[in-house]
């Protein structure tokens, strides 16, 4: 099964969503 | 001697001002000294009230994927639809098919995969099949998004579709205590443990030939509210354990996949992939 790895889209998802938090 | 006392005088004079210099030196070192102690405990008081909003922002997130309770509340199981309006003002509710998606803001915002909402962009082009249906049966028929919350139907807003890979962001109209924490990096992810979460009822088998029965509308056919169409095994959440077997990057798109083989089913799509400790490395597609 895939996932698609959700950290490269980082600037994407903060613009749509803001609030959102990210672990390292 | 006279020259001699004069010496003396002048020798005295330096002395003092030596004296008043050294004093003004102390006393600006004093000054310095207060200076640092104040930074410090400036510094030191930062790093306190840094650690707190960190510790805080542990609390309210999702930090255990032990966390049935928290977890339960923070995916959703999204099911595309729409709503029927009888010329009478009488309303039935059509779902067409279901994904998974889960919460990554308090205010809700909710991933999802793009193509779990696929169908209800397909409603949102077809504009010459709703002006037929409302010739055929004098009802508007409207394309929805809801998402089930802990046996909770909400209404969903589409608010992102991603132009580069396969994923979605709705926003439901709730709070959330505990969202997901995203993952940054990928480092280290070869033979860690992950489970996949989500609602693998079956997306389309109780919506075969779909279409046809979306556009073939039938009041005894139809739901008031599509919470009907599911029972409550179908709108409880799954979560299946498995090992990343894999972390390799698209060539042509640069899109990163991980490999993994936490078991997940068709309605899953859209769920996420999260380690030991809640936090989400992607979406399972």
């Amino acid at each position: 099964y895939h996932a698609i790895f959700f950290g490269q889209f980082r600037g994407d998802i903060d613009k749509h969503a803001p609030g959102v938090v990210w672990v390292p | 001697a006279e020259k001699t006392a004069e010496n003396a005088h002048k020798a005295a004079d330096d002395a003092d001002t030596a004296a008043e210099n050294a004093v003004t030196l102390v006393e600006e070192a004093k000054k310095a000294g207060e200076k640092t102690d104040m930074a410090a405990r400036n510094a030191h008081a930062a790093v306190t009230a840094a650690e707190k909003v960190a510790g805080d922002l542990k609390d309210s997130t999702l930090n255990s994927i032990r966390d049935h309770e928290g977890i339960a509340e923070a995916v959703g199981k999204v099911v595309i639809g729409a709503t029927i309006t009888t010329y009478d003002g009488e309303q039935f509710q059509i779902a067409v098919s279901s994904g998974s998606s889960f919460t990554i803001t308090r205010d809700g915002h909710m991933l999802t995969n793009k193509h779990v909402v696929e169908e209800y962009l397909k409603l949102q082009r077809a504009r010459d099949g709703k002006d037929d249906f409302k010739r055929k049966y004098n009802a508007t028929l409207e394309e929805q998004i809801w998402v089930f919350v802990n046996k909770e139907k909400h209404d969903a807003e589409l608010i992102h579709v991603s132009d580069k890979t396969d994923y979605a962001i709705l926003r439901v109209n709730r709070r959330f205590a505990k969202p997901f924490r995203l993952k940054a990096v990928p480092e280290r992810l070869l033979d860690a443990e992950v489970r996949a979460v989500g609602f693998p009822g079956a997306a389309t088998t109780p919506f075969t030939d779909r279409e046809g029965r979306l556009w073939e509308f039938s009041k005894n056919k139809c739901h008031s509210d599509v919470a009907e169409v599911f029972n409550d095994r179908e709108l409880q959440y799954v979560m299946t354990a498995g090992r990343i077997s894999q972390v390799t990057e698209d060539t042509a798109t640069k899109v990163k996949w991980i490999l993994h083989n936490a078991g997940i089913a068709r309605g899953s799509s859209g769920g996420p992939l999260v380690l030991q400790d809640a936090t989400v490395l992607g979406v399972n597609t």
